[in-house]
């Protein structure tokens, strides 16, 4: 359900902000390599993808858009 | 041209990374 997707998306966003900044910065990303079996690289990619306004900080908003396109993509029929 | 590497689509990395996280949650005592 839609709530479901809004709990997961803060769930993970709060993986990623470990400061509790309220968003996520390049380096949060990068924090993620060794809990995460994806190289810098591919976190990097992550982000540019999810930052949709390119102001290189993602808002929890921006993540929660980029998960639930990734879980529509996955539903294809 | 590495951006042209195999699986190395945004949607790839992304799907990859999302797919981490939930199995990370999942996997985790």
């Amino acid at each position: 359900s839609q709530l479901d997707v809004l709990a997961k998306a803060h769930e993970f966003f709060q993986i990623c902000d470990v400061e509790g900044k309220g968003f996520i910065a390049r380096h949060d990303m990068q924090r993620l390599h060794g809990e995460l079996p994806l190289v810098p690289e591919e976190l990097e990619k992550v982000f540019d993808t999810l930052d949709a306004d390119g102001n290189g900080s993602l808002t929890l908003e921006e993540f929660t858009t980029g998960f639930s396109q990734f879980l529509s993509g996955r539903k294809e029929p | 041209d590495p951006s042209m590497k195999a699986g190395a689509t945004s949607e790839g990395v992304l799907a990859n990374f999302f797919n981490s996280l939930l199995s990370k949650k999942t996997g985790a005592p």
